[in-house]
């Protein structure tokens, strides 16, 4: 891809707590 | 269905369907869904990140989804 290792490395954070959310969000609704 | 509105579910659809590596930008959402203000595309937005289903990418303008 054309991203940069910095790009890449602050998708990837981004990512992991987007899905911390997520899963923050699925407990809340049971 | 997914407990989204239809203008969430909209932009959520083609954030989903974007495949290249920095995500889709907030200026291409709003060329596919050229019926929906900006600023309804801006909530939706703040809204599916809020709630993890997207994430932003290389800058505040480009995102993601969880699901890809």
């Amino acid at each position: 891809s054309g991203l940069t290792e910095e790009q890449k490395r602050r998708i990837e954070e981004n990512r992991q707590k987007a899905l911390a959310r997520r899963a923050e969000r699925l407990a809340a609704q049971r | 269905v997914n407990g989204l509105t239809v203008h969430q579910s909209q932009v959520l659809n083609l954030i989903k369907n974007c495949t290249v590596p920095e995500g889709m930008s907030v200026q291409e959402l709003k060329f596919h869904l050229h019926d929906m203000s900006m600023s309804t595309i801006k909530q939706a937005v703040d809204f599916l990140s809020s709630e993890g289903h997207i994430y932003s990418t290389v800058d505040d303008d480009h995102f993601k989804s969880t699901d890809a």
